[in-house]
């Protein structure tokens, strides 16, 4: 399984509809400070069902949503979406390709959509089961934590060893 | 289940005492359970000295070694179970020019299991990537992508010919 | 006294407002009183936003932006009572090459009034500097220091003729 | 005033006697991951006071005596001293140069001197008050901790304020 490709359409500096292709082996994101690197970063985070403000670094959830900038206007919801392919093994899918997306609109109302179907975050949740990308997942390190598995205390450690049995 | 807890975590201690002398070049990194007798609760402890060093704890390890250490420690999971892809957000920032030629080395043999989406700024981790995105603010406040690759007789990264991010 | 600090802080304000579009080139930075009815005890916001951007918290700002901002802030106070000496440990570390430049533009203004003592990877930040010592660990787990100096022509430090650290 | 020495002796990596010294202007600090350079830092907020051992990312106070390495002996104890000129007008003091150091042993006995005569850790925090070095100083920045201020609560963010009054 690997990711094909992210949309972003309303994600915080993201105003206008942004597709990234993705191929297997290593990808680079590069570009000056304050472009919007990270918040690629946290938009994968939160299409996976990231429950937390704060990890996205924002005081409300609706933080995520364009604010407007001089020349437009803020957006009233914000959509992201991952396309994923060779899906069977890894989530036990009937699918060969799935794609996850989640949108938010100015009042707070959350949805998750899984192939175009509604479904609930729990439906996320239990998919990416056991495949290191779920909550736990030592798989996104954000920016200046990366180290922070040496700083978290010996019992917080466990989640990420669990996650590998 | 408890054996099967067992069984990952020493698999994992071995691949985390190779990983760390691969990074460092020597060496010692050990993982230990905090109350070997109960294991599905017990912490997990983390040691680590770099070669020639008498450490005590690894919070007297450097930033940049404790950024060398969290990377070791990453493999030696993915080693056990690779995840499908793998975000980090600028984890060269602390390392110098040589240690990031030793993760970018040890990197390439992670790339058949797994994916990974790489943000920095450092030419030489972008070197090693096999694509690239630049993200850019032309309309301040509002980011864009662009494909980008990397032009190995000037060093330095350049528009891809045609757009099609 | 309180008159005393209400005219410190009217002025550090004004520094701040202006370091920062002097780092970034524009924008709006601002620090406020929580609480103006209590001068003496009130804590302080700080508000800041790049050019072109509509930011409503400063924990929205990028990993660079964030540390540019801190830099301006540093400089405000240096402006109203300098330190002696300030020492900064890879604080460009999250900066583009173009913020490194900003910053040791704006650099060069205090070295009259204070000493900086930087530690660096960055070559930019080196060439900045008026004398250079190098930290090495030849014989393990042991420092020494040496004196450098920054070539010019080359781009890149070398010992210093004779050694006198 | 300004910084014109600092020599070490068994403080952490630096198991020799080893002097740094330091002209007004920018003073670069380079070298590779784990050589030592922030451990300079360190030296210097130790001498100045620092009593917490975990701004010196140890344990106990103790660990900053060398600890030994492959090829040497743990030392007894470490000393580390600062050599300041210029000090009549910042300090209100008598003296043109003024030396302090501070003396650890293993046994945790600790000792300050000021230009080689014992005194108090609070002779040496009067001493810096008002200079901008003292405890709360925004002078020393440690290593990631840049942009601690932006993080800090506002009521946390007065004692800087205050310290430029
Ligand atoms: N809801 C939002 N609406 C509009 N813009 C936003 C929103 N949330 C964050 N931003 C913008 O995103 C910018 C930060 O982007 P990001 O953190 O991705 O930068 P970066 O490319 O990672 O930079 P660096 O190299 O400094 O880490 C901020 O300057 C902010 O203006
Ligand atoms: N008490 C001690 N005795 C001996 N060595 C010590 C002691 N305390 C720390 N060290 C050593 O100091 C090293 C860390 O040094 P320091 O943090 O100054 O590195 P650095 O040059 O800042 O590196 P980086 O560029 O990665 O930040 C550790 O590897 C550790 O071995
Ligand atoms: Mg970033
Ligand atoms: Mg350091």
């Amino acid at each position: 399984m690997h990711l094909k490709a992210l949309k972003l359409h309303g994600f915080k500096s993201f105003a206008d509809p942004t597709t990234l292709r993705f191929e297997p082996g290593v990808t680079a994101v590069v570009g000056p400070n304050g472009c919007g690197k990270s918040n690629i970063a946290d938009a994968i985070r939160w299409v996976l069902g990231e429950q937390s403000a704060k990890a996205l670094r924002g005081g409300r959830m609706q933080d995520v949503i364009f604010e407007g900038a001089d020349t437009r206007k803020p957006a009233q919801l914000c959509e992201v979406s991952l396309l994923l392919t060779d899906c069977e093994k890894q989530l036990g899918s009937e699918f060969h390709e799935i794609e996850i997306m989640r949108r938010v609109h100015r009042d707070g109302q959350g949805e998750y959509f899984f192939n175009g179907q509604a479904c609930r975050l729990k439906d996320i949740q239990k998919l990416f089961m056991d495949t290191g990308i779920g909550r736990t997942s030592y798989s996104i390190m954000a920016q200046g934590q990366i180290d922070q598995i040496l700083s978290s205390k010996p019992e917080e450690r466990r989640a990420v060893f669990e996650e590998a049995a | 289940s408890q054996q099967q807890f067992a069984v990952t975590f020493e698999q994992i201690k071995k691949n985390f005492a190779y990983t760390f002398q691969t990074l460092f070049g020597g060496g010692v990194a050990n993982l230990e359970l905090v109350q070997a007798e109960d294991i599905l609760e017990s912490g997990i402890e983390i040691a680590a000295q770099p070669p020639g060093k008498k450490l005590k704890s690894i919070m007297l390890l450097s930033g940049g070694e404790r950024t060398l250490t969290a990377v070791a420690l990453l493999f030696a999971l993915y080693m056990v179970k690779p995840s499908p892809f793998c975000l980090l957000d600028e984890l060269d920032a602390p390392l110098d020019e040589s240690n990031i030629g030793r993760f970018t080395e040890l990197l390439k043999r992670f790339v058949h299991e797994s994916q990974f989406i790489i943000i920095t700024h450092n030419k030489r981790t972008v070197s090693a990537a096999q694509a690239i995105y630049g993200v850019t603010m032309e309309e301040r406040g509002v980011s864009k992508t662009v494909s980008m690759r990397f032009n190995h007789l000037v060093g330095d990264t350049e528009a891809a010919p045609q757009n099609i991010a």
